[in-house]
């Protein structure tokens, strides 16, 4: 067996099927059903336990399934019927971590007597086997093979092979045995339908990237974080997006208090690469993904009780962090630990530059970026005048967005 | 003597083997030579995850065999811990 190197830190993991076949012969009730015993195969042998959520669940699934075509916004195009089948991908915090997909263009079956088609549970268990932290297997009995084997038999016989077992058990470890616990496996009776949230809870769908407006923007280890209610979009230096869909606030920020609903800026501190969260009158530090001490008030950068920030970003070129409300700026000298005096003054100082910005950030070139609403204005390196050619449309430069003036987006 | 593999099968099994990770992807600056060995050495690790004679040769047999249903992912994970039976038999 071969292990990714990642693992779910929780024992219970969530999951829903986010699309179904278009043209298989199975039901959405049988994929459901084949889908919950395919995850069940790995919980006889770990104590991991598996729940469904419904769409309208406040929490994004860990395993989000999917069956889709061709090229599906991740770095795995399907290539029509045959070849690769699916994918699944590894354990972490990522958004897109844990999610499967299968190729949407393959004949999926269950049970087949003839051989015909794609077993669909042998498939399932496979990838859900990448979906908790394994590698492929060069066992001869391994369903971790990277290669179809074809049906593996009956979903509630059907149990793992000692070179998975030993893998899932060096990520998860044993399950402890009592004497006359055999792994049990409920009759193949379609799974309970998933549990509707309590009425009162609210449900949120995510939000669209595309429209801007975001809460606070910030470049973290040269990765452009977007913020947007209790979500967050990642661009990678490439300018690549890590999943078209959003990450969950509270998941990756970890210790940020559940309290903390927007996040109004960010910015990563130059000095011990300390990442500051700011919220109202106060700002949490965060060393990598971790929290800090207890959060600090905003006076403590210059600015006066009580007042809060649009906007915080720092400039290389002269080591000041800009903390800006408003149609104002003041300035924190980073060196010296201390705000500078003088302070607010004007932010039409940075000519060209929006009144109370939804964040500003500088790029990995040395481009100071102002955002506002769905448009950007740039400064080029050590400039504090926009470009002329400034506001632009920020969605088709940052999020893989069309331009504005394109008709409404494509279907999923 | 086995059949000698044609210009495009080593070209499309080269491709492959890198997909899939058993050779590093090709760098551009450095043209990094793939010595014969390690290409024979790919194809002896994919020929074992395949279930197939480890002849370490692009044959017909190997080369159909890339052509079958299969997962996305690669099946060497770089640096991640691979543990092999093999080993783990003989301590």
């Amino acid at each position: 067996y071969a292990l990714s190197g990642s693992v779910w830190k929780k024992r219970t993991l969530t999951w829903r099927v986010h699309s179904f076949p278009q043209s298989s012969a199975l039901s959405q009730e049988m994929v459901r059903t084949l889908m919950h015993h395919a995850l069940a195969t790995w919980g006889v042998e770990s104590g991991l336990k598996f729940q469904e959520v419904g769409f309208q669940s406040p929490t994004e699934p860990d395993i989000v399934i999917d069956f889709a075509r061709a090229y599906h916004q991740d770095s795995y195009p399907f290539d029509g019927q045959g070849g690769t089948l699916a994918h699944a991908f590894f354990p972490g915090e990522h958004a897109i971590s844990g999610d499967t997909h299968f190729d949407d263009e393959e004949i999926w079956t269950y049970g087949s007597k003839d051989g015909e088609g794609t077993d669909l549970f042998a498939v399932a268990v496979h990838e859900f086997g990448h979906a908790l932290g394994l590698g492929h297997s060069s066992a001869p009995d391994s369903i971790m093979r990277p290669f179809y084997q074809g049906p593996v038999g009956d979903p509630h016989k059907y149990r793992l092979s000692q070179d998975d077992r030993e893998g899932l058990q060096q990520l998860y470890g044993k399950v402890p045995q009592i004497p006359d616990d055999k792994p049990t496996r409920k009759p193949l009776a379609p799974p309970p339908p998933p549990p509707t949230p309590p009425p009162d809870s609210p449900s949120l769908p995510t939000p669209d990237r595309c429209e801007g407006n975001f809460d606070a923007i910030a470049n973290i280890r040269g990765e452009t974080f977007f913020f947007k209610g209790p979500w967050f979009w990642r661009v990678q230096p490439s300018g690549q997006l890590v999943s078209p869909r959003p990450a969950r606030l509270h998941r990756f920020w970890e210790g940020l208090p559940a309290g903390v609903k927007v996040i109004q800026a960010a910015y990563a501190r130059p000095r011990d690469r300390g990442i500051l969260l700011f919220s109202g009158p106060q700002f949490w530090v965060f060393q990598e993904r971790q929290l800090e001490g207890a959060p600090r008030p905003l006076t403590e950068l210059g600015l006066p009780a009580g007042e809060q920030v649009d906007a915080v970003f720092s400039w290389p070129l002269n080591g000041k962090t800009y903390l800006i409300r408003g149609g104002r700026y003041w300035r924190y000298d980073e060196a010296a630990a201390r705000p500078d005096p003088g302070y607010p003054r004007d932010l039409s100082l940075w000519e060209g530059a929006p009144d109370a910005p939804d964040d500003v950030t500088v790029s990995n070139a040395g481009d100071t970026y102002f955002f506002k609403g769905a448009h950007y204005w740039r400064f080029p390196k050590g400039s504090v005048k926009a470009e002329s050619d400034s506001p632009q449309p920020m969605g088709p430069k940052w999020l893989d967005c069309p331009a504005p003036s394109a008709g409404p987006r494509s279907p999923r | 003597r086995a059949q000698e593999p044609s210009a495009q099968d080593v070209s499309l099994g080269v491709d492959w083997l890198t997909r899939y990770g058993y050779l590093p992807p090709p760098h551009p600056a450095q043209a990094q030579l793939q010595s014969p060995a390690k290409l024979r050495d790919a194809i002896k690790v994919m020929q074992r995850f395949a279930g197939l004679p480890e002849t370490g040769l692009l044959d017909p047999v190997t080369m159909a065999t890339m052509h079958r249903p299969r997962c996305s992912l690669p099946d060497v994970l770089g640096a991640a811990e691979l543990v092999r039976r093999r080993r783990r038999r003989r301590r």
